[in-house]
């Protein structure tokens, strides 16, 4: 599925130039569940970018379900965006006076959904993450945790292939998180989705058949195994 | 230093209420360090907003080191809120295109610090909670740890009686997390410095001395004893 070779990504602020990624390869087959951990700052976040097609590499490969990303245009990295992925982001990136079953339902526009059907399976997406009684309120007029559901529950409208969810539980009491985990691996075990999970929490990474870790931009650990 | 009675705080949806903090009493002492547990939509970061004077009570009354909060103008919670009260966000709330030594140099405006200082002084607390190699990048040239970091910095640069942190730790790996914990147990035991928490982790509460859990928009538990 992901095939990642010598991946770099680097940001320039002024003129000081700061290596996010160096040199990265990975390899994720179809079905996998997986965890990302590493310390604040290592360059998680700035991968789980480029994996979704939001960001491009600054140097190095990536091919997707064998199409090489690289060397898509913004028009079909936004359609392939649309089809196969879902995106948690870290910080929500929800419209905030925006209800939360519009949020839910943008994805499928895009799609082609009709209204009506939109509407449905957006309500029922975010029953599934335990807001059937919030579905009026606008992404501002909730608790952090909840905005963070939503946003979980807008990655998953398109019944994507591939899950990528960056540190999804960090707002999440222990309870919810381990319902919004459990919903992950259902996914994974009966639909077959992908799941690539960012957390700085060893319970959650837990859930993951396998585990590697980022420091300083490299990944430094591969290991598969056991999980809770 | 605090003394909340009865408080209430209802937000209206439409034609729903929603009655977020229902009856809480809860007496602070100065020098205290206080841990709020209490699940995802319970009530924690509306009663926080109560006591950092961002949000009225609805009902009930609030007593902050002698003074009628519930009573004072606009300006006067203003002027209380930027003296006396240094409050993490749990969604940040930085200035996104704006440097992080202006975005902690902010608060200082206001007690009209001059130019030269203001910069010492933000420069200096991004440097005690290790942002001091980022302080030209702008609030969205970052990690989301290093952005709750810098939200954290802010809250501390005007030396403030009572830190405020709702859910301060939640984007930061274990390491990083123990150190900002870290700072804030060296300002309480050192400064005198009032600190409340809100978390979801029980590793992080356990720097407390006094635990107090929320359920539905009511305190239902108030634990003093054993930390960290
Ligand atoms: N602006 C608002 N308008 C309407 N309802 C709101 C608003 N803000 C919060 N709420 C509701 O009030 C309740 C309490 O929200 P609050 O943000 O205090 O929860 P919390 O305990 O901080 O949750 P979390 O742990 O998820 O951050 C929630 O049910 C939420 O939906
Ligand atoms: N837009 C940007 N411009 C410049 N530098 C950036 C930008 N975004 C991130 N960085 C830098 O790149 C590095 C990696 O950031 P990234 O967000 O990938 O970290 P992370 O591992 O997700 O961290 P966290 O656990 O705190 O979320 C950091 O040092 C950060 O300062
Ligand atoms: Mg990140
Ligand atoms: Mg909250």
């Amino acid at each position: 599925l992901i095939d990642i070779r010598e991946a770099w990504k680097t940001y320039q602020v002024g003129e000081v130039l700061i290596p996010a990624v160096r040199g990265v390869s990975l390899t994720v087959s179809a079905g996998e569940f997986l965890a990302i951990t590493g310390p604040s700052g290592s360059g998680k976040s700035t991968f789980m970018h480029l994996l979704g097609c939001l960001d491009r590499l600054s140097s190095g490969s990536y091919g997707f379900e064998g199409r090489r990303v690289h060397e898509l245009s913004r028009r079909e990295l936004a359609r392939l965006r649309n089809q196969r992925i879902g995106f948690v982001f870290q910080s929500f990136n929800l419209l905030a006076r925006t209800t939360i079953v519009d949020n839910v339902a943008l994805p499928l526009i895009y799609q082609g959904v009709r209204r009506a059907e939109r509407r449905r399976r957006a309500a029922e997406m975010l029953e599934r993450v335990g807001l059937g009684d919030r579905l009026r309120h606008h992404s501002n007029q909730l608790s952090g945790g909840q905005q963070q559901r939503v946003a979980v529950a807008r990655a998953l409208v398109t019944r994507p292939g591939m899950l990528l969810a960056d540190e999804p539980t960090g707002n999440l009491d222990s309870k919810t998180s381990t319902e919004i985990m459990g919903l992950f691996r259902t996914l994974n075990e009966q639909d077959g989705i992908t799941v690539v999970v960012v957390t700085h929490e060893a319970d959650i990474a837990a859930y993951a058949r396998r585990h590697v870790a980022f420091r300083d931009g490299q990944l430094v650990q591969d290991r598969s195994g056991a999980s809770a």
